[in-house]
């Protein structure tokens, strides 16, 4: 009598009615079985803290979106997934000494029925070393096509962003098109690789740009998001 | 007369004449004149509740409301009924044991948004359609 909610649950339940229940809700959630994150405790993560901001915006609850952009896939999304990065290399030194690195995200564990609108890669870009101060930097992004053991993979521009040196945010990339190309074809995800260079085109240290990878903080940490619309309608199973 | 009485529940009393914040208890349905008319009552899902704090990172829970309630003749005033549900009422007075009353079911609903995490640690926001009663009524 005392909750502020008054639950459906008015007495007790007996631990099989407890197990029924959270049957039938996952079912409604069109869930097989509950999920088991291998790290619980990263709620402050990148990425859960920006789909918190986008689960606010629809719920019309929180802050608005930082841009318009989001709120418009926002609006004709049915679901939004992140992506946690699973592989990061730095190559400091490639064959023709350019500095890279490469991210891959799983795109296979998407639900069945539901087809990409949009998808952006996110990373942080802090303040770059002081010795690129008051440049201008071309961050770009690759698709990887190909890879070989003695020289450098094949690759395919997607997308770049011209930044000043020392100003520091989310860079956001779109990478629509690859995506649904992974989706479509998952043993062609080779990953994304991400160049710097100067405006003159010299290659620079990822890590003097000020990009932050796997080691920097958990609320910078790159990651992939993917807008869907559903293709179907959700049926759960007739039992 | 279905709705002709209405229960003074006491706590958490809503504005909303359909809404009512309490259970039904055993007795209630002993009698046709004590049933109470078609209507949405209070139910809330909790996924604190159930333990699911790890995975789900919002909501907590959520109002899903339900409609119970007895669908008689006149269905109530405030009440949507489905012209078919008149027709079934009156085909219910004819033949009480062998039709049933229209049944009160919702008949508009409302999305929720749940944000979670998957095995992999990568997180879902999916948007459930037709998850909460906005009202309910006869059908």
């Amino acid at each position: 009598d005392n909750h502020v909610h008054s639950s459906f649950i008015y007495r007790r339940l007996r631990n099989h009615e407890r197990r029924e229940i959270q049957r039938e809700i996952l079912s409604i959630l069109g869930l097989p079985h509950r999920p088991r994150p291998f790290s619980p405790g990263k709620q402050a993560s990148s990425a859960p803290l920006f789909m918190l901001d986008l689960y606010n915006a629809m719920s019309a609850q929180g802050p608005a979106l930082t841009t318009a952009h989001d709120t418009n896939f926002l609006n004709d999304a049915d679901m939004v997934m992140s992506f946690v990065n699973l592989v990061e290399k730095d190559k400091d030194f490639s064959h023709q000494r350019r500095h890279y690195k490469e991210f891959r995200f799983d795109l296979t564990q998407i639900p069945d029925g539901e087809a990409v609108t949009a998808a952006e890669f996110r990373i942080y870009k802090d303040r770059s070393h002081a010795r690129y101060d008051n440049i201008t930097l071309k961050v770009t992004i690759y698709q990887v096509i190909k890879e070989y053991q003695n020289k450098d993979a094949e690759t395919f521009l997607l997308d770049s962003k011209k930044v000043q040196a020392s100003d520091g945010g989310w860079l956001v990339f779109d990478i629509t098109a690859t995506s649904n190309h992974w989706v479509m074809n998952p043993q062609q995800n080779l990953g994304l690789q991400l160049c710097v260079e100067t405006i003159d085109g010299r290659s620079i240290n990822i890590k003097s740009a000020g990009i932050v990878g796997r080691n920097g903080p958990q609320s910078k940490q790159p990651f992939l998001v993917a807008f869907f619309k559903a293709s179907g309608v959700l049926l759960r199973s007739v039992r | 007369a279905a709705g002709g009485k209405k229960k003074n529940h006491n706590r958490n009393k809503s504005n909303n004449q359909q809404e009512s914040s309490k259970a039904p208890r055993a007795g209630d349905y002993n009698t046709s004149e004590q049933k109470q008319a078609c209507k949405k009552h209070e139910l809330y899902v909790s996924f604190r509740d159930l333990g699911w704090q790890d995975w789900i990172i919002a909501p907590e829970g959520y109002a899903a409301f339900y409609c119970d309630g007895e669908c008689s003749f006149p269905l109530n005033a405030h009440m949507n009924a489905t012209n078919h549900a008149i027709v079934q009422t009156l085909v219910h007075l004819m033949f009480p044991d062998n039709v049933p009353k229209p049944c009160c079911a919702p008949t508009k609903l409302n999305a929720i948004s749940v944000l979670y995490f998957d095995d992999s640690s990568n997180v879902i926001l999916k948007k459930y359609r037709n998850m909460v009663v906005r009202s309910c009524g006869c059908h």
